[in-house]
């Protein structure tokens, strides 16, 4: 289960207020995964004070409603991310970035899939720069594109490009893989999927023998 | 040792990896922004261990409210009980947040346990009981100690306070497998005005929202 408890001081209208909060919630919590189980618990609550004494915000598209989303998702990301960093049995968080779909949303459920694969999640964690799994787990995504415009990076590694599997360093792939793993820092996916203009970000972790250990003990 | 040197006895803070943008991460996450007081203690909900397990966020004035809530169908009592809530008001002045059990899978006896807990809430505090939100996390299939949590409420609610300790120990309080607890806050200057956001979240297993 995940929680969240959201505040900030600034002054808004209930209705653009509930709908910042969604927005934020699908660009960040909506986009993280580390087993798969939707809880029955999942929720996130934010309050809103307006005792900041600023202008009270009505209307999304206004300079001061882009920018107050802007904090919010921010703030909404730091959390997530830190939610998929510590990942049950992670030793590293696996950030998915996908560009070139036809919009943000496609984009999203890309990056989402990738990051939810648990084929994926256990190449990462035994140091495999699989490109393959993550060419497969793009492809299930239920997003249409052209295979042949398939590209994917791990870090600045070039794995696949214009759909073709490319010859690499397997020793730095799997070397980039090792020392992140070592310092609990983040492994960067990077994939894309065409030449449209959506971009989209996910966020999980790798499959360790502890996730298995941790949730085969804790019991309902 | 201060409230933040024994919270950290539990678990430390995680790192947040924030975004680049026009803000500055400031200390504080749930009672940085103007108006919010927060506490963290040990309500004697969890199975195991004396970890904190009940968090209290208060807001001073009716604050505008939002939420997004799992579309699990077997969703939570306090899912319910807080969509509910959203419906028939735009604002809420509490957040009471118990680890330990889920209140999932637990029928109407379950949502009596929400109802209950919420209005023993809103009678120390003098608000309206819709005006206080719930959220639980733990075992699924239990109902929460909810005697023990009663007992807890007004040692909770004189723990309350606006310092980044009152926010840390809130972030602690609702872990549950976490190995780290998750807060931040930024300040930024919309439309000339100086605003802060902060936030806390908890989870580390059965992780895949889906929330709306």
């Amino acid at each position: 289960t995940m929680l969240g408890v959201i505040t900030t001081d600034a002054s808004v209208t209930s209705d653009v207020w509930r709908k910042m909060v969604q927005v934020a919630v699908n660009r960040s919590f909506n986009q993280i995964t580390v087993d798969g189980d939707t809880s029955t618990n999942d929720c996130v609550l934010a309050l809103a004070s307006g005792l900041s004494g600023s202008n009270k915000i009505s209307s999304l598209n206004s300079s001061e409603g882009e920018h107050l989303q802007a904090c919010l998702d921010a703030v909404m990301r730091g959390l997530a991310k830190s939610i998929a960093w510590d990942g049950e049995g992670a030793t590293c968080l696996i950030e998915v970035r996908v560009t070139g779909a036809s919009s943000e949303a496609e984009a999203a459920k890309v990056a989402r899939s990738v990051a939810s694969s648990s084929l994926t999640k256990a190449a990462v964690y035994g140091r495999d720069p699989n490109w393959g799994r993550i060419a497969c787990a793009a492809g299930y995504a239920g997003i249409p594109f052209n295979p042949n415009k398939l590209k994917i990076s791990l870090g600045d590694i070039l794995l696949m490009e214009g759909g073709q599997p490319l010859p690499f360093d397997r020793a730095a792939a799997s070397d980039y893989l090792k020392k992140a793993g070592e310092i609990h820092g983040t492994v960067v996916i990077q994939i894309s999927i065409g030449d449209g203009p959506g971009s989209g970000l996910a966020w999980g972790c790798d499959l360790s023998y502890d996730y298995v250990k941790i949730n085969a003990e804790y019991t309902t | 040792a201060s409230p933040i040197v024994e919270m950290s006895n539990y678990i430390p803070a995680a790192p947040i990896l924030l975004p680049e943008g026009p803000w500055q991460q400031v200390p504080g996450g749930v009672t940085a922004a103007n108006g919010f007081k927060a506490a963290g203690m040990y309500g004697g909900l969890r199975a195991v261990g004396e970890k904190p397990d009940l968090a209290l966020v208060t807001c001073d004035v009716d604050a505008m409210s939002a939420g997004a809530f799992t579309t699990n169908v077997v969703a939570a009592a306090p899912v319910l009980y807080c969509k509910e809530a959203l419906d028939n008001s735009t604002t809420a002045r509490a957040i009471l947040i118990n680890a330990g059990q889920a209140n999932a899978a637990t029928g109407d006896a379950g949502y009596q346990d929400v109802i209950e807990c919420s209005h023993a809430l809103s009678e120390l505090l003098q608000f309206n009981p819709e005006q206080v939100l719930i959220e639980s996390t733990g075992v699924i299939g239990k109902r929460i100690k909810k005697e023990a949590l009663l007992k807890s409420l007004p040692n909770l609610v004189n723990l309350l306070s606006s310092t980044v300790e009152g926010a840390y120990s809130a972030a602690v309080a609702i872990t549950t497998t976490d190995l780290v607890s998750k807060s931040v806050a930024i300040e930024s200057e919309v439309g000339g005005t100086r605003i802060r956001i902060g936030g806390m979240a908890k989870g580390s297993g059965m992780i895949h929202p889906n929330m709306a």
